[in-house]
């Protein structure tokens, strides 16, 4: 593992001698290579080495009887900070009921993820209800129906634009009595300008109280892209990163931090519906060191 | 970056940035960064040739066309983690094939997944062809069988069997996968002509994990790659097809069924350089 290499690396250093200021730099190299091995973006990698260095010196852990020990002690203190801090919630807003959006782009997990978000708001006992506004994807409809009646949480589904099928969720919701309505929406490319514009339209109209971006937890370098351009577009409220149930290392939840300030605050690991987690940044850090 | 008046640090540091957010990967771009700075390289034209010719020579001796048995019916699975693009793809094939002069059909072999089979159900009426399912929650491998005997009854030759997606680190999926595989070998006497992993062009280097995985648990063929619609390069194919030498068959580059094509590696490369 990481802290394994860099104690070689040291080891190997102090056989020649003293160490001194630019044997911080091999260290440095090879955390770079774990970072990027594991989907963190250059940019970020870049900036988070330049800050863990600019420590390291401070320290003066090329004094240290444990460098690397010490480095990597420099390197998680500055993931954390990046990954972010305490756990954050679902913000419900003050409305009846509280509208959250799920958005991001094609199969990243939208559809699932309003179902697992459903039922662990359930099981906060909250009166649920899931709205279909994906009107493109073949049985996009029906997939959040099956996975609704898994969880007894209605699904609401009539109208022929995404705009209708909020506007009549709405109203379904109110008559309900629901704390909450999740909207998923239709999996759409940050570049698609006319898509991108209808979610802006959707989310001035009716002013959701949280919109989540959902991320493929194994998305390589262009989750920063992905990340700035849905948060430049509309006022995204947080993060789930999804499928980090697989080996993916998760790099691109420190590149979307760093580049939203957004709080991660769920992450998928699994296709069932309990599937859901918190986001906790140490854990995660520990995770994306490999 | 061609477009620096030469060839100094200053460039290669502004390639190196470019090929990693690529994904093109650490290990592939100091390759090739220490092999432009061994050849001297002095032009930025000249840069770009043998840029585009360390990419291309990966690609030699890679056949990139379908494997298809004639006067036989031809079995093509199609594989992959959630959510990469496996059953358009399935429909969007269906559709280049019926256009090519083959008579495909389709087994709903994704008998997991909420509305899995409503979906390519869907696709098949789209594309005009069949479909063969059986209830949610049923064996795939039943369901495999039962549209091998429909291509028998039905003369279709090449039949694309739709999977559910798995994470590769799911040892009891792999094994799943595996019977797909031997019931069809068993049912016609032969093996399937074609394994497709399906790779989405967004994903980063934990795609290689994934190939490598599935290549052990089956005999992967040729690789799909999807969504180059995006902003993704793409750049894990090199060290795929460099690393296990699987060819990549088609692209599929947006959600309409006409959004797909035959891979080209010298339009790939073009379009995959600064
Ligand atoms: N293993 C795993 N699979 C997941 C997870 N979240 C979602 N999936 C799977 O990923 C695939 C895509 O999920 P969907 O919910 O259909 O994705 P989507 O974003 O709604 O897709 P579009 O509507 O087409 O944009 C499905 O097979 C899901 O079961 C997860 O955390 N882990
Ligand atoms: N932009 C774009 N979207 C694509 C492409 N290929 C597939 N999609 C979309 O990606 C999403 C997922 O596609 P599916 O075909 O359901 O993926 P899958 O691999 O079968 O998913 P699971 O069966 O859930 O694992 C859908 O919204 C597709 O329309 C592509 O080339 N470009
Ligand atoms: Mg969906
Ligand atoms: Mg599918």
């Amino acid at each position: 593992n990481l802290t394994g290499r860099l104690q070689d690396i040291f080891r190997r250093l102090r056989g020649k001698g003293r160490l001194s200021e630019k044997d911080i730099e091999e260290a440095l190299r090879e955390i770079r290579q774990a970072l990027l091995e594991a989907d963190a973006h250059y940019k970020v990698v870049k900036e988070l080495l330049n800050n863990v260095k600019a420590k390291a010196l401070q320290e003066e852990v090329f004094r240290s009887v444990t460098p690397a020990e010490q480095i990597i002690k420099i390197l998680y203190y500055e993931l954390i900070n990046i990954l972010g801090g305490d756990r954050s919630n679902i913000n419900l807003g003050v409305r009846k009921p509280g509208i959250i959006f799920l958005v991001g782009l094609q199969g990243s997990g939208k559809t699932t993820t309003a179902a697992k978000l459903a039922y662990r708001l359930l099981q906060e006992q909250r009166r649920v209800v899931l709205v279909g506004a994906d009107t493109f994807r073949p049985a996009a409809g029906k997939q959040l129906k099956v996975l609704g009646e898994k969880i007894k949480v209605p699904v609401y589904l009539e109208g022929k634009t995404p705009q209708e099928i909020i506007e009549g969720a709405i109203k379904f919701s109110q008559e309900k009595l629901a704390d909450v309505m999740i909207v998923d929406t239709t999996g759409r490319l940050h570049i698609d300008d006319e898509m991108m514009k209808e979610l802006e339209d959707l989310s001035k109209r009716f002013e959701p109280s949280e919109i989540l971006l959902v991320v493929d937890g194994m998305t390589g370098q262009d989750a920063v892209n992905i990340a700035e351009k849905f948060n430049e577009i509309l006022p995204i409220t947080g993060v789930i990163l999804t499928k980090l149930d697989g080996d993916a290392r998760g790099g691109a939840a420190l590149s979307i931090k760093a580049v939203t300030g957004k709080p991660i605050k769920f992450i998928g690991v699994g296709e069932k519906i309990e599937d859901l987690e918190y986001f906790y940044p140490d854990r995660f850090a520990s995770r994306i060191l490999g | 970056i061609f477009s620096f008046s030469k060839i100094d640090d200053d460039l290669l540091d502004e390639l190196e940035m470019e090929l990693i957010q690529s994904d093109l990967g650490l290990e592939l771009t100091n390759q090739l960064i220490n092999e432009i700075k061994r050849q001297k390289i002095t032009s930025t034209s000249e840069l770009r040739d043998f840029m585009f010719n360390f990419f291309l020579s990966i690609f030699n001796g890679m056949n990139s066309q379908l494997n298809i048995i004639p006067e036989k019916i031809n079995v093509f699975i199609y594989l992959g983690v959630n959510g990469t693009g496996k059953t358009s793809a399935v429909g969007k094939m269906a559709y280049y094939l019926k256009n090519m002069g083959y008579s495909p059909i389709i087994a709903a072999g994704d008998t997991f997944r909420a509305a899995a089979i409503d979906q390519i159900k869907l696709w098949g009426e789209r594309v005009g062809v069949d479909v063969i399912a059986q209830k949610e929650g049923a064996d795939p491998a039943s369901v495999v069988y039962n549209a091998i005997e429909a291509a028998k009854a039905r003369n279709k030759n090449i039949l694309l069997v739709d999977t559910a997606g798995r994470m590769h680190t799911k040892s009891n999926l792999l094994e799943e996968l595996k019977k797909i595989e031997r019931v069809v070998e068993k049912t016609l006497g032969y093996k399937a002509s074609e394994n497709l992993i399906v790779v989405d062009a967004t994903l980063g280097q934990n795609v290689i994990k994934q190939v490598e995985t599935f290549r052990n648990a089956v005999d992967l063929t040729g690789v799909i790659l999807t969504k180059l619609d995006g902003t993704a390069k793409g750049g894990v194919i090199f060290n795929i097809v460099k690393t296990f030498k699987i060819p990549v068959k088609f692209v599929s580059i947006g959600e309409d069924k006409d959004d797909f094509e035959p891979f080209d590696p010298k339009e790939f490369i073009e379009s995959f350089l600064p």
